[in-house]
């Protein structure tokens, strides 16, 4: 996202057109039923706020995605409490794939292929969210923000600047859940300034890949929290 | 727990991402010079590579009678102190349903990590690369043999490890803001990692570990490209990368690495 771009001002729009197709890309998960919809959707909201469960249901998925399975991720899911063990069976049915047995492993396949990379691309953002990020996002989902904050990022003008009038964006004008919003976004390098009637977004210096993340994963909930 | 202070750690030492974090206290003792890890390479841009300690050295894994006795070199790397401040505070009121939330509170946590001295040994590099002439890879090896038959994987050869030299401790403090019996709060965890000199102990924590001295906290590894006929060269530059010159059998796979790969991102620049 940096080609052509000649200021950090430049990164936040430059990314937005960027990701604008992955909108496209996330269908799979609007063309779900809506109780499976909202099932998956209050998984991940649940996962959101357990950093081990995350860990390991990304492990899961990488290597039900590469057919190969290795000894990390049997013992991480033996580490899981039940509670947990059943969510990722529970997550794993619901995201396409068909486990053979008691446990996901090697004679377990996936079904429904794009679901399941859809599921694995959205988890796979969410564990490389930086420390806290993940709560902070799952905190959002309670808020019901989320589609506030997609939307915040996607009328955002050349010079990061969008409007507080924006109907969409009116929860944002209450002090306090901006603070959480501020928050999450400068875990992401996105630092978020309230002036007057509107909002500055601006990249921080030397951002790592955690906008691009936060974008994805953004839209990925927005996607599966439709129904919700 | 310490997975995120080796990580924490490196956030403040090592911004290029030349070095590795050790993930497991377990593999910290796998970690010798010219050890072999295989690197994987993940689906998307934003994965960290996955790692595996391969429990031989690149000498092992050398056809018959060839041996490589690396030169290690030790030097003091740095003295980790970190000052932490983490101020949290806000109230949140919503509707979520017929349930009303009441989410708020105010916080400070002010921490300290150490790792104390740090020590680093590296490899001679150049030392290593005259040595290795002429030298081979046992491909018929069992274990590269298992390597080879993976996909997307690649041969690496550790060439340096950051140490502790005193005992740490790391601990976990978990911080919850709420208030008014709210059902939802902002759970923080934040790993303070303390050196131990005077057996000083930790108060209020919830989860406490204790690593001992000479514990690899970090590494550094190079990559190897690997020629059919068993010779290799070391990928001493970020654009030359490592592998393997067969060409891989083509088994069918769960879910295409390329398919997967394009799923997202076909219409986006690289």
């Amino acid at each position: 996202a940096r080609h052509g771009t000649s200021s950090q001002d430049g990164l936040l729009s430059v990314l937005n057109q960027a990701t604008l197709p992955l909108e496209r890309n996330f269908s799979p998960f609007l063309e779900l039923p809506a109780e499976q919809q909202t099932a998956l959707h209050n998984l991940l909201q649940a996962v959101l706020f357990d950093e081990e469960f995350l860990v390991v249901l990304e492990q899961v998925c990488d290597d039900m995605a590469g057919g190969f399975w290795c000894p990390q991720a049997a013992l991480a899911m033996g580490e899981l409490k039940p509670p947990q063990q059943q969510d990722l069976m529970a997550f794993l049915q619901l995201a396409g794939c068909r486990i053979q047995g008691e446990w996901p492993g090697p004679e377990g396949e996936v079904s429904n292929q794009k679901l399941f990379a859809t599921a694995y691309f959205l988890v796979s953002a969410l564990a490389e969210m930086p420390d806290n990020a993940a709560a902070l996002l799952g905190i959002c989902c309670k808020l019901q923000i989320i589609p506030t904050l997609y939307h915040l990022l996607r009328v955002l003008s050349d010079d990061g600047i969008c409007d507080l009038e924006d109907p969409t964006l009116v929860p944002l004008k209450d002090t306090e859940r901006f603070g959480i919003v501020q928050r999450l976004f400068v875990a992401a390098d996105i630092n978020l300034e309230q002036e007057h009637s509107s909002v500055k977004a601006t990249v921080l210096k030397d951002p790592h890949v955690f906008p691009l993340i936060l974008y994805i994963t953004l839209n990925g909930l927005c996607a599966l929290g439709k129904e919700h | 727990m310490f997975a995120k202070a080796t990580r924490n750690f490196l956030k403040e030492v090592d911004a290029g991402g030349n070095l590795i974090s050790v993930s497991n206290l377990n593999d910290s003792d796998k970690l010798q010079p010219l050890s072999l890890v295989t690197k994987k390479k993940r689906y998307w841009c934003w994965q960290r590579p996955k790692y595996q300690f391969l429990s031989v050295t690149l000498g092992d894994v050398l056809t018959e009678d060839q041996f490589l006795s690396p030169v290690v070199v030790e030097s003091d790397f740095v003295k980790y102190e970190g000052k932490f401040e983490n101020h949290v505070s806000g109230t949140i009121e919503t509707v979520l349903g017929k349930v009303k939330l009441n989410m708020g509170g105010k916080g400070l946590v002010e921490s300290q990590s150490s790792f104390g001295t740090l020590r680093k040994q590296e490899v001679d590099l150049q030392q290593l690369i005259r040595d290795s002439v002429e030298r081979t890879i046992n491909l018929k090896n069992p274990i590269l043999h298992q390597v080879l038959e993976r996909r997307n994987e690649v041969l690496c050869v550790l060439t340096q490890k950051i140490v502790t030299t005193q005992k740490c401790v790391i601990s976990e403090h978990v911080q919850i803001e709420e208030k008014c019996g709210g059902m939802v709060g902002i759970q923080t965890k934040i790993v303070q990692v303390s050196a131990m000199e005077d057996g000083n102990v930790i108060k209020d924590t919830s989860v406490l570990l204790e690593i001992p001295a000479a514990t690899t906290i970090a590494y550094g590894i190079i990559e190897l490209y690997v020629k059919q006929d068993g010779q290799f060269e070391f990928c001493l530059l970020h654009e030359k990368h490592g592998g393997f010159e067969q060409e891989r059998r083509s088994d069918p796979v769960y879910l295409d690495y390329l398919a997967c790969r394009e799923f997202v991102f076909m219409d986006m620049p690289d």
